[in-house]
């Protein structure tokens, strides 16, 4: 599954 | 960042700011769910647990810190300053009946099985239903204030905005997140009974009451 390493949204 | 996400970021942090003036100017929480807002508070503290180990951006960090200390200040209003306004009784949803459901499928479904991936994933399963209590509580009474109904609107508008903002961003940086898309349609979709509500009572001027 892909996925940022960096959550960046609130 | 485009043009949704900040929309929708901005009409979350309207619905909070909204909420905290309700109650401020009227010196009053009646109607207002303080169990949604306990749920909100959690949310906020799971998810932002990052803001001790990640540094994303200023925005982020500015954003992250206004919405865990207004969420704590609504929670505050409600449970200590005016809590002879808070509408106990009316406000009766059982959360263990949201938490431990969720608690549990943040442990089975998460992208790592690490402490603060796992409360991250909580946070974002949380967030999906902590506004049934509020919804709860409205059916219970029958009516909203219509304030209380712009509050509710903000809400479900900045997590339909982030749906489209994740439909951007999968065509364009090739980026999705399964465990925040499934949850966010979930959330939007509670909230379509309310926006219909919304739309045909709110906006022409009449106050929402639901039929007997």
């Amino acid at each position: 599954c892909h996925r940022t390493k960096v959550k960046d949204e609130l | 960042m485009n043009i949704f996400r900040l929309t929708g970021d901005l009409s979350h942090l309207a619905a909070i700011i909204i909420l905290l003036l309700k109650i401020w100017k009227s010196r009053s929480c009646a109607g207002i769910s303080g169990k949604s807002q306990i749920l909100f508070a959690m949310v906020f503290t799971t998810r932002y647990l990052d803001l001790l180990t990640a540094y994303i951006s200023l925005y982020n960090t500015s954003m992250k810190i206004i919405y865990i200390g207004c969420s704590y200040a609504t929670v505050y209003l409600i449970y200590a300053k005016f809590k002879a306004t808070y509408d106990g009784n009316h406000d009766t949803f059982r959360v263990e009946f949201l938490v431990v459901p969720v608690g549990g499928l943040s442990f089975l479904v998460n992208h790592d099985f690490s402490p603060l991936e796992i409360l991250w994933t909580f946070s974002i399963y949380l967030e999906a239903v902590a506004i049934l209590p509020q919804l709860f509580m409205i059916s219970k009474t029958g009516e909203a204030e219509t304030i209380t109904t712009h509050y509710l609107f903000f809400l479900g508008l900045y997590r339909a905005l982030y749906l489209i903002n994740w439909v951007w961003r999968f065509y364009f940086e090739g980026f999705f997140d399964m465990i925040a898309i499934v949850a966010g349609v979930v959330q939007t979709i509670l909230y379509c009974d309310f926006f219909y509500l919304y739309v045909t009572k709110v906006l022409k001027g009449k106050k929402l009451s639901l039929p007997a």
